[in-house]
């Protein structure tokens, strides 16, 4: 899983 | 980027922004929770920590400065400008009670053991509690001002919005984030009992007061 995917949402 | 995701993100800054203007217009913050507002200043604090590590996009980092700006403006006003204003003494929720439990539960349930994302969980279990005090205060006083039940209509709206967009975006980009979505669920389920108000009584034109 990228960690960074989430980070799209705010 | 979906039209239910946009949508709450609208949604998001229409409350904070309908808070913004209702005490700069009013030179008054009464009937606000100082602490909820602290809180939230933390939440995007912590939250948007990436600003600093990755970019996204203009939107999305425009919008986190926008919100993080927001937050502290309106903690500004209130234990500064309008202090005066301050209804200290209906403010009275023990903030530590929703700060220790989710601090320690942000190291115990996540997604990876190291700093930001740390602090990217504490935020989103923060900011599901972080409206208790808020409303903590309107059963105490029994009512609310229009303006407020406004916001926190906005504020209550954006995280739903949110829940259709992680159902959409399961079934169509395959994502899913059980972290953000437990949390968006525990948050909306908090506003229900709220929702009901708005809808039985302030759009009905009466002001929202609870029952001695």
């Amino acid at each position: 899983e990228d960690p960074k995917i989430h980070k799209d949402e705010l | 980027m979906n039209i239910f995701r946009l949508t709450g993100d609208l949604s998001h800054l229409a409350a904070i922004i309908i808070l913004l203007l209702k005490i700069w217009k009013t030179r008054s913050c009464a009937g606000i929770s100082g602490k909820s507002q602290l809180l939230f200043a933390l939440v995007f604090t912590t939250r948007y920590l990436d600003l600093f590590t990755s970019f996204i996009s203009l939107y999305n980092t425009s919008m986190k400065l926008i919100y993080v700006a927001c937050s502290y403006a309106t903690v500004y006003l209130i234990y500064m400008k309008f202090k005066a204003t301050y209804d200290g003494n209906h403010d009275t929720f023990r903030v530590e009670f929703l700060v220790v439990p989710v601090g320690g539960l942000s190291f115990l349930v996540n997604h990876d053991f190291s700093p930001l994302e740390i602090l990217w969980t504490f935020s989103i279990y923060l900011e599901s509690v972080a409206i208790l005090p808020q409303l903590f205060m309107i059963s105490k006083t029994g009512e609310a001002e229009t303006i407020t039940t406004h916001y926190l209509f906005f504020l209550g709206l954006y995280r739903a919005l949110y829940l259709i967009n992680w159902i959409w975006r399961y079934y169509f980009e395959g994502f899913f984030d059980l972290i953000a979505v437990v949390a968006g669920v525990v948050q909306t389920i908090l506003y229900c009992d709220f929702f009901y108000l708005y809808v039985t009584k302030v759009l009905k034109g009466k002001k929202l007061s609870l029952p001695a």
